[in-house]
């Protein structure tokens, strides 16, 4: 028998506390601890950069990525760019349960997840909307695209490619400074 | 971003991630939590990974499978996440992220660049609380 452990990234605790307890659930499984350890953060939106309703996207909307791995037998269940479903990580895990396929995305797997039984719910937040008209306000920065016009650096969108390319395709050191998921 | 690896008393894992990404991504942008390999891996012979960070960069390099790759030829976690760490930071040297990965003898370690340091939380048997481990950023 092995020692029973939960680890994940960050200082997200309770996300620790509640995937280990469910673990050590009479019938649960690791894969559930792994769900509940997941959703515990979604639910509780650790630092900004999970769950809903924070990090709008360009249109304010927020989305979520979700991933969850059965390591007994290689089962997959994945959901991205998922829209208006609070638990990406339950949606996962039901793509794994319910299916036979590892990966949906967009407006297909938010049909997937309703037809699982999910509730489709508004992801903004007054947060993200305060941090969506900010981001507007300041001519749209940071900005994630290049080699379109207008200049993407300084000015907000739509864009369109610009007819000459730079030479130069810019490291992802002159990328937004900062951002990461 | 969470990403989480868990091994049970029956010698089971399972690991997982989710996120909403990047504030002001492009819509239909897809992070690295999402794909297998690059967010999380897990193989019940070996141990689990999961990665953190830039998710644009990160999935360039599946850098969960890279670590448990490796942790299947015997390197230790902290180990196999440095090298997964290295390969990403050898193309990108402005990158920020960290890989996380847990054994299936219940060994842990982590590896992480362009912060100062980076946290990881380990709740086991006969712990009333988890911890927060904090390792030094390459």
């Amino acid at each position: 028998p092995s020692s029973p452990i939960v680890v994940n990234t960050w200082p997200f605790i309770n996300a620790t506390r509640n995937a280990f307890a469910k673990m050590m659930t009479s019938g649960a499984t690791c894969l559930d601890a792994v769900e509940v350890g997941c959703r515990t953060c979604e639910d509780e939106q650790c630092d900004g950069s999970v769950g809903w309703g924070n990090h709008p996207a360009e249109d304010g909307e927020t989305t979520l990525d979700a991933l969850i791995i059965d390591g007994r037998t290689m089962s997959v269940g994945a959901v991205a760019n998922l829209h208006r479903i609070k638990n990406a990580i339950s949606v996962a895990r039901a793509v794994l349960q319910y299916s036979t396929h590892s990966l949906l995305v967009g407006e297909s797997a938010t049909k997937f997840a309703i037809e699982m039984g999910f509730k489709e719910e508004d992801l903004h937040s007054n947060a993200s909307i305060e941090l969506w008209n900010k981001w507007k306000n300041q001519s749209c920065q940071p900005n994630f695209r290049r080699n379109v016009q207008p200049d993407p650096t300084t000015s907000c969108g739509p864009y369109a490619p610009k007819l000459e390319c730079d030479e130069k395709i810019p490291s992802h050191g002159q990328l937004p400074c900062g951002e990461h998921d | 971003t969470i990403g989480m690896i868990s091994l049970d008393s029956n010698g089971d894992m399972a690991a997982g991630a989710s996120t909403n990404g990047l504030q002001f991504k492009i819509p239909g942008r897809v992070a690295d939590s999402a794909l297998v390999g690059s967010g999380a891996y897990v193989d019940n012979e070996v141990g689990g990974a999961c990665a953190t960070g830039d998710g644009d960069v990160m999935q360039r390099f599946v850098p969960s499978y890279h670590a448990v790759q490796l942790m299947r030829q015997g390197v230790a976690p902290d180990e196999a996440c440095l090298d997964a760490i290295k390969r990403i930071a050898k193309f990108y040297p402005n990158f920020t992220g960290a890989v996380l990965a847990l054994d299936k003898d219940g060994r842990h370690g982590a590896a992480c660049h362009g912060i100062e340091s980076f946290p990881y939380s380990v709740m086991q048997q006969g712990w009333t609380d988890p911890q927060v481990l904090q390792i030094p950023c390459l």
